[in-house]
């Protein structure tokens, strides 16, 4: 869902002024710029209650994971997610650890056999936001394919 | 490189955009024309990889990624000017922001038409991919990764799927956010994380444990979702009710809420239309998806009250 305590209304105002949809490239017959259409997400059909057949055949098909969380989010909760990594039911290669950013401890990580999960601690659910350099690091650690 | 899409400089920039920006439209099918801006990396493009970003909702626009996550720029508070982002993820890799499915942000569709299902939005996912790499056919070799945060957990999974039978892309893997990774485990888990984090008191979660729970208390013996214990389930739906009255940030419990803001902009706006986008729609989106995991519902079954038709004794106590 959209952001519900986060005032994106500045963003929206630009988005929407002439000069910016113009530099842009935006199409005439596309409508105002909302964060969220409320048209797309009520009239949007769920099929999949669990992804988990899709992320256990991605990764078993040699895909490289990441699924972290902010982990003081309470729409998508680390607790949830984590349950969700365990129960793909691949073997583990490191226990729960915590993992480092400029000496400080950045979250929490427990590596798998084809991919990682990671909590950022202090995080909410818009992670790049809210920790924006543990971030960076966490996402130039996964490109990298190197252990946190 | 597509050309007809260049970005030099936004408005609000003083000075040009020293790395290769491009916005304009992908094609999904069934006349879906999806926006996306692809922005180079500022390290080696030609090597380094190459990394599409999604926004959840459903229904939410991945310019918010671009704009306030991990894109190269922010727009000041103001709107009146663009500053850089010193942790853009656009130094480590090139990155497409998709605006999905059509009707989200800028992206549309020929027919007007915006209903679709998960595996209607990976197909047109895929086909702006396969129509991404037609416009920037010399990034086709580069590594390429799959991000997104929220309901991108259907999005990216549903979307990988599909790309393992893609030999032409060099597909490599994927990293998914607070991800809408599975609505039970999410549902049961949002108890624990309640009582865990001092949001709930211990009679109530005595209470919910006695009537949810069996030979102990953990993730495999309660259930508080798909509960067939009728008390049980109206627990959970007092702990729902109380939850969302308590005036969190659900998206983040140790941040404030701008909700203070949002209600003067409700009533300071003529149009009450735009009062109640930036008002109620905003609160109703996000506790739909909490509700939607804590009963086992779809979004579509849950009746949501607006913020604005509350009373003003409730709007004072949250």
């Amino acid at each position: 869902g959209s952001p519900p305590c986060i005032d994106d209304a500045d963003l929206e105002s630009y988005l929407n002024r002439r000069d910016v949809r113009s530099a842009l490239n935006i199409h005439p017959s596309a409508g105002q710029w909302t964060d969220c259409n409320v048209v797309v997400e009520e009239s949007y059909i769920n099929i999949y209650r669990t992804l988990k057949d899709q992320v256990s055949q991605s990764i078993r098909a040699g895909k490289r994971g990441l699924i972290y969380n902010g982990d003081v989010d309470l729409v998508c909760d680390f607790l949830g997610d984590q349950w969700f990594v365990e129960d793909l039911g691949f073997p583990s290669i490191t226990p729960y650890i915590p993992w480092h950013v400029n000496n400080q401890t950045a979250g929490f990580v427990k590596h798998f056999e084809g991919f990682v999960m990671a909590t950022v601690r202090g995080s909410g659910h818009m992670v790049p936001t809210d920790q924006p350099q543990v971030a960076y690091e966490m996402i130039k650690l996964f490109l990298k394919g190197q252990n946190f | 490189a597509f050309d007809e899409d260049r970005v030099v400089r936004l408005p609000g920039q003083t000075k040009d955009i020293p790395f290769g920006m491009y916005s304009g439209y992908l094609n999904g099918s069934d006349g879906t024309h999806l926006h996306y801006v692809f922005v180079e990396s500022t390290g080696n493009p030609a090597t380094d990889p190459l990394l599409l970003w999604l926004n959840g909702g459903p229904g939410c626009s991945s310019m918010l990624g671009f704009f306030t996550e991990q894109g190269p720029f922010r727009v000041t508070k103001t709107g009146a000017s663009i500053e850089p982002n010193p942790f853009a993820w656009n130094q480590l890799a090139s990155m497409i922001f998709l605006e999905s499915p059509a009707g989200v942000g800028y992206s549309y569709n020929d027919n007007g038409n915006y209903t679709i299902d998960d595996d209607g939005a990976s197909y047109n996912n895929l086909q702006a991919i396969k129509s991404f790499f037609i416009k920037f056919p010399q990034f086709k070799r580069n590594d390429f990764y799959l991000s997104g945060e929220s309901y991108a957990g259907v999005y990216i999974p549903t979307l990988s799927i599909r790309l393992l039978n893609e030999t032409s892309i060099n597909y490599k893997g994927f990293a998914i956010g607070n991800g809408y990774l599975d609505q039970v485990k999410l549902g049961n888990s949002k108890v624990f994380f309640s009582y865990y984090h001092g949001l709930i008191d211990r009679d109530q979660w005595s209470a919910l444990t006695s009537q949810c729970c069996s030979n102990g208390v953990g993730e495999d013996s309660c259930e508080f979702v798909q509960s067939s214990n009728p008390t049980c389930t109206k627990l959970v739906g007092k702990l729902t009710e109380a939850i969302e009255s308590s005036g969190l940030n659900p998206y983040n419990i140790y941040d404030r809420c701008q909700t203070n803001n949002d209600l003067r902009r409700t009533t300071s706006l003529s149009s009450p239309g735009i009062g109640r986008k930036y008002g109620n729609h905003k609160h109703a989106s996000a506790w739909k998806l909490i509700k939607a995991t804590l009963t086992g519902h779809s979004d579509h079954d849950i009746e949501i009250v607006p913020r604005s038709t509350r009373t003003n004794s409730q709007l004072k106590g949250s």
